[in-house]
């Protein structure tokens, strides 16, 4: 996977953690 | 959606989290939980997986505006009571039964069931060591006894 790839996979990856710790949140 | 190989060890969470549906959308909800986390940490960077996982996100957030007035939902020291009352429920029909010498395919079910929940319990934080112990008796006592009543024996 070329970086443009790279860079893509980790900026859902992070949008999929944020979602996590904001229905944690509100736990 | 099929359930991508890399993320096979959450398949018995969302299973329960399905049979629970309507019995108890509390329960189907944290082990919808526990298998987004765990998912998470197996494998979360490969597309099948990605896209696995993102939609079990949308799954937990339409049931947690569906749940909003649930206070096991909206509080966490509620819920973590909710599932441990429900986990200890299952396992005590399991033990009863088993006491009982009352061997069958729905009590080693509850077992089962009862040590998966404790495993779902672990979202609250850290387990408590009489969790851990009957998280580990449960499993235990699940497949020895479905071991026995496979090979036609009867469980000591």
């Amino acid at each position: 996977m070329g970086s443009v790839g790279t860079s893509v996979a980790s900026a859902e990856q992070d949008e999929l953690s944020q979602r996590l710790s904001r229905l944690r949140d509100q736990i | 959606m099929a359930l991508p190989p890399q993320l096979k060890a959450i398949q018995h969470y969302l299973r329960t989290a399905q049979e629970h549906e309507k019995r108890d959308p509390v329960v189907a909800y944290y082990c919808r939980l526990y298998a987004m986390q765990t998912g998470m940490k197996l494998d979360s960077k490969t597309p099948e997986c990605r896209k696995f996982l993102v939609k079990l996100m949308d799954q937990l957030e339409t049931m947690k505006k569906d749940l909003s007035d649930n206070e096991s939902i909206t509080q966490e020291v509620v819920g973590n009571a909710h599932l441990e009352n429900y986990a200890l429920k299952m396992f005590l029909y399991a033990d009863n039964e088993d006491r009982a010498g009352q061997f069958h395919k729905n009590m080693v079910k509850s077992f089962y069931t009862s040590s998966l929940l404790l495993d779902v319990i672990s979202v609250f934080g850290e387990l408590s060591e009489e969790n851990i112990q009957h998280r580990k008796y449960a499993r235990w006592k699940a497949t020895y006894i479905h071991n026995c009543l496979k090979n036609g024996e009867t469980p000591q």
